[in-house]
């Protein structure tokens, strides 16, 4: 990534942005959408926010032109120079200029506007072009994919460069909240820590805390640590879809996996290693295995372990090897009966998740020691 | 058939000196500018401009480069000015 010379960005975290005119080529309310989507995508990953204007001057004024508009960059006809904006900066610092000329949907046909304006609004915030050809800041358009998720690691490493991350504290959250516009979509409601009815999805070792995962969220505890954080998993790793199925984290690696349906991602802190997502298949899993439950590095033994429904398959990370057949969970490990949710490791314990249930099973021993709560290392 | 190939190659020299001079700060000074040797000022900037672009660096006007230079882009120069 690249920053403009002088590195000039908004000093104050809360910008508002006005649409100054519409293209005829969209429904307002479209291009009102597209804009507004692709504001939120720098959200996601920095503290910035992002209020409309409907009438005074707003930060970054935005518009739509065709040829020469009144600045030193007249627009060239269909194709070739589609849109550009300018450095933060007072008067015409940060505006965003469209070319009429072109055809902007919100499609994949033709020139998609909010994919254009999230490049654009790159250049509001501070960025400038990158040579990174897989970045959104690089300054040839390739076809818009919206299955990807539009910010390369090379764009956020360049606007948290700028701006720093996203808050990721709750409370945090809740005072941004107080900015927003009153139609913007709620995030989901997190469940209460303390609630009996509180269930994970997945529950790693991570770097010294423990992170549990539900929905789109998690919290992060260090385990003599009273204090919960808690974020968005997207704002930790955009690039991940929403939910988290399983997850281990291999410490001497500073690698944590996690899996969401047939595909797995590896990460280390807040970085995807390049190269992800895998399918599970690739671990040595059968074809057939479309999901898995529950995952865990058992850091003795140096294996990893499987869960599935009520089986589970390990792989011997010494020799490579992975279970020809899966074996009974409660073989293995007696009191530990069906599916399970979520298991990690804490010293010479396993914590087993199962509903509102946790077992805390000693492998030494072979036998669950305790029947704890989901909610147990929280406090409450 | 080749007059065309001429004008072709004509067409591709007038784009690619636009095309340097909006996004990569190219000044024609003089015909000199346009002497099609391994220093000239023009085969110095389509360096520049395939270095940026992550394209191979011939400082020709090859293939390759004619095709990427043709996609629709930002309209901001890659090159401060």
């Amino acid at each position: 990534f690249s920053t403009f010379a002088g590195e000039p960005k908004w000093a104050k975290k809360v910008l508002k942005y006005r649409i100054l005119n519409y293209t005829p080529d969209l429904h307002p309310a479209d291009v009102d959408a597209a804009i507004k989507k692709a504001f939120n995508i720098w959200s996601s990953v920095t503290p910035l926010k992002f209020i409309k204007e409907e009438r005074d001057h707003a930060d970054i004024m935005i518009s739509f032109a065709a040829r020469g508009h009144n600045d030193f960059i007249p627009f060239d006809g269909p194709g070739g120079a589609v849109a550009h904006a300018y450095a933060p900066g007072r008067d015409f610092g940060g505006d965003a200029h469209f070319d009429e000329d072109e055809t902007w949907t919100i499609s994949t046909e033709g020139t998609n506007l909010f994919y254009v304006a999230l490049h654009e609004f790159g250049h509001s915030l501070g960025l400038f072009h990158s040579k990174d050809p897989e970045a959104l800041m690089y300054p040839i358009y390739r076809k818009f994919d919206p299955s990807v998720f539009p910010l390369h690691q090379d764009d956020i490493n360049g606007i948290q460069h700028l701006y720093g991350r996203s808050p990721n504290t709750y409370s945090d959250q809740r005072e941004s909240a107080e900015v927003k516009e009153p139609d913007e979509p709620k995030e989901p409601a997190l469940p209460d820590t303390c609630s009996p009815d509180l269930t994970f999805d997945a529950v790693t070792t991570f770097r010294g805390e423990i992170m549990f995962f539900k929905d789109t969220h998690f919290w992060r505890k260090h385990p003599s640590v009273r204090a919960v954080d808690v974020g968005l998993i997207s704002s930790f790793w955009p690039r991940l879809p929403p939910g988290v199925d399983a997850a281990y984290e291999v410490p001497e690696k500073d690698e944590t996996v996690l899996f969401k349906g047939n595909e797995f991602w590896v990460v280390r802190g807040d970085r995807i290693l390049p190269g992800y997502p895998q399918k599970i298949y690739v671990l040595g899993l059968p074809k057939d295995v479309t999901k898995i439950d529950a995952a865990f590095y058992n850091r003795n033994k140096g294996e990893i372990y499987f869960f599935i429904v009520d089986k589970f398959w390990s792989y011997n990370k010494r020799n490579r090897s992975m279970d020809r057949k899966p074996r009974q969970i409660r073989e293995a490990f007696p009191g530990i009966n069906g599916k399970i949710d979520a298991v990690f490791q804490h010293k010479n314990f396993f914590y087993f998740f199962h509903g509102r249930k946790q077992f805390e099973f000693d492998p030494g021993k072979k036998r669950v020691t305790r029947l704890l709560k989901t909610n147990f290392w929280f406090r409450c | 058939f080749p007059a065309d190939m001429r004008q072709k190659k004509e067409e591709g020299i007038q784009f690619i000196q636009i095309y340097l001079e909006n996004y990569y700060s190219f000044t024609k000074d003089g015909e000199s500018a346009f002497i099609w040797k391994n220093n000239s000022p023009i085969t110095k900037k389509i360096k520049e401009m395939q270095e940026f672009l992550g394209l191979e660096v011939t400082g020709k006007l090859d293939s390759n480069t004619l095709d990427l230079i043709q996609q629709p882009r930002c309209g901001f120069p890659d090159v401060a000015g």
